[in-house]
């Protein structure tokens, strides 16, 4: 599967004072590019397939019939988050995840309970979890094209800080379905969440990557859904962002979209 | 008799007390409505982002942030863009020789980003914040009639995220964020692409400009580490002839810079001092070449080799991206500013350098459906 040989070789390759300072030729500086790039998506890969074992896992037997996601931190997920917190305090870093990640999935396997009695029902397929490299200018495949069919999303947060921490998280998302979301924590318990629009220069940004890179798949948001979100130390959380429209939409859902005024 | 002079000694001191008192009065009244037409004043032209922990006021004459409240201090605070011409090279007695390029900061003036006129940094240079507000760092607070308005402003409110988008021009805009529970502010700067059409390389920095007595010296990181102090024209291992008052007082930040008031040698504060830090999101050039000030590199576009190895200008449009009219590189990244008193600035700006070195990793996915769920 994949791993993180390659943006290790690629980061090693950057220690060079050309890579950190700039002061390389530009092919060589699309070089480096290309290289991290590689790297990145992999490691990525690798983080995303760990998490999702993670969560996939933490709803078998679960908290609350597990049906509504892990409690990171809490509840039967917290060996497994336990476990992740382990395995990143090994000197091997993400291979450690990949290992835990492992172990979880094994773990799922044997506490799936065929008489189908215990708590929750297992996940039936893999999640497919995604990463975005330009969240800082509102781009996101995977939650743009879910908000724009009007359809619910998960975010996953891992913190590799040894200390819980309170963060706001910003979601890209598509306004053209609705504007009213609903955030819901790890308990299931309602977030305050709030809808931005997205600045002008962010627009003008999204338009040269467009035609710069016009086999680019990545879409770009109009909004984006901020929630604060408490992170336990060296472990993750999952959220849940819903859309609502009608009467839900009416009875004034907890987003707000953030007046904005010149 | 004696009683009579008696009295009327005491009464004259009882009238002299009263007149003395009644002045005083005077004047605290005068004060205070003298405060109250300054408050008049702010208020009409201020717009408040008020988080809780943070509160930021902006002046909407001239769009720019004016003071940062939280965390126990405040302070006049104004940052804004200048830019740096860079140096050709070719005219021996200007530059000596030497342009500016990939491996050299080599200025040749420096322009406010609102300014058509050079506003250098050489001696008798007033920043943007003295020129608007008058007298040295902090004076005044008044904006002198006139004043045009230095950038765009809009404003965002929110539950979790407060906003003050600021366009200083369509290459150079500042988006001054306050998050809910936080008591850092985040400076997210886009810079780029650069405009050439003038024939001027530019090496472009963020100011901030603020009211601390932090004199000539200021701290910068060393790898993440240990804080350093730095004192402006000056090395402590050898005897300095400074040749270039900008570069020659650059130094790396790889995780912050602060400013200190007051602070001794060893960084140790007097009471009631305060500290302002810079945090970085990545390797930046910074110094602080007025009292009171700070200025971070954020991107530079040079149009001729300095020389020094590469052999290409560090201009990007030779970018290699799919056309080659690539109209140059845009920059994009976020400063945290922290401001405290000095005694306790130390925990929040170190934990701030932690969370910003250590972002959540975040993935997302549609949201899993179970065997057998109705949803």
């Amino acid at each position: 599967g994949p791993n993180t040989e390659s943006l290790e070789e690629a980061v090693s390759l950057l220690q060079h004072h050309d890579g950190i300072t700039g002061t390389a030729k530009q092919h060589v500086v699309n070089d480096y590019h290309r290289r991290v790039h590689a790297g990145l998506k992999e490691a990525q890969a690798v983080v995303a397939s760990a998490l999702e074992r993670l969560i996939r896992g933490a709803t078998v037997g679960g908290t609350a019939g597990g049906t509504t996601g892990p409690a990171a931190g809490g509840g039967s997920a917290a060996p497994a988050a336990r476990r992740l917190a382990m395995a990143q305090e090994g000197p091997a870093g993400l291979h450690a995840v990949q290992h835990a990640g492992r172990e979880a999935a094994a773990e799922q396997e044997e506490r799936v309970d065929p008489t189908g009695s215990g708590g929750g029902n297992p996940i039936d397929s893999p999640i497919p979890l995604e990463s975005c490299d330009w969240l800082n200018i509102t781009a996101c495949n995977a939650t743009v094209h879910l908000s724009s069919r009007g359809q619910g999303m998960l975010v996953a947060a891992y913190n590799p800080l040894a200390w819980s921490r309170e963060t706001v998280v910003r979601v890209p998302v598509s306004t053209a379905v609705t504007c009213m979301w609903k955030a819901s924590g790890p308990e299931g318990e309602d977030l305050p969440v709030q809808l931005l629009p997205v600045p002008n220069t962010t627009l003008a940004l999204q338009q040269l990557m467009a035609a710069v890179n016009a086999t680019c798949p990545t879409t770009f948001g109009d909004a984006e859904l901020a929630f604060v979100a408490q992170l336990p130390p060296l472990g993750y959380a999952t959220f849940f962002l819903e859309p609502q429209s009608g009467a839900a939409a009416r009875a004034g859902s907890s987003s707000d979209d953030g007046s904005s005024r010149e | 008799q004696k009683q009579e002079a008696g009295q009327s000694a005491t009464q004259a001191a009882d009238a002299r007390e009263a007149a003395a008192e009644a002045a005083e009065v005077a004047a605290e009244e005068e004060e205070v409505q003298q405060g109250w037409l300054e408050n008049e004043e702010k208020n009409e032209h201020t717009a408040v982002l008020d988080s809780g922990l943070v509160r930021l006021e902006f002046d909407t004459r001239t769009g720019l942030l004016r003071s940062v409240h939280g965390g126990g201090a405040s302070a006049r605070l104004a940052p804004t863009f200048a830019w740096y011409n860079s140096s050709d090279g070719l005219d021996s007695d200007e530059n000596r020789g030497q342009g500016s390029g990939a491996y050299v900061f080599r200025p040749n003036g420096r322009y406010d980003l609102s300014a058509t006129h050079e506003t250098s940094a050489a001696p008798g240079w007033r920043s943007l914040w003295e020129r608007l507000w008058g007298g040295g760092g902090g004076g005044g607070g008044r904006v002198p009639a006139g004043a045009g308005p230095v950038a765009r402003l809009e404003i965002v409110e929110g539950v979790n995220v407060w906003e003050a988008r600021q366009t200083f021009a369509d290459w150079a805009t500042l988006v001054t964020r306050l998050h809910r529970g936080q008591a850092a502010v985040e400076v997210e700067w886009t810079v780029g692409p650069i405009p050439i059409d003038d024939g001027l390389g530019k090496e472009v920095v963020l100011v901030y400009d603020s009211d601390l007595g932090s004199g000539a010296q200021f701290w910068s990181d060393s790898n993440g580490r240990e804080m350093l102090r730095r004192v402006r024209d000056f090395r402590p291992t050898w005897e300095l002839n400074q040749t270039e008052p900008a570069a020659g007082n650059y130094y790396p930040l790889t995780a912050a810079m602060y400013l200190l008031e007051g602070g001794d040698a060893g960084g140790a504060a007097a009471e009631g001092a305060r500290q302002l830090a810079v945090l970085t999101d990545r390797a930046q050039g910074g110094a602080s070449l007025r009292s009171g000030q700070m200025e971070v590199m954020l991107h530079r576009r040079t149009l001729r080799d300095d020389l020094r190895g590469v052999d290409e200008a560090l201009n990007e449009t030779a970018c290699g991206c799919r056309n080659c009219d690539c109209p140059g590189l845009v920059a994009r990244g976020r400063h945290w500013l922290l401001l405290a008193p000095a005694r306790e600035a130390a925990r929040p700006r170190r934990t701030a350098q932690q969370e910003l070195n250590d972002p959540p990793v975040l993935a997302f996915g549609p949201i899993p459906r179970q065997i057998g769920a109705s949803s």
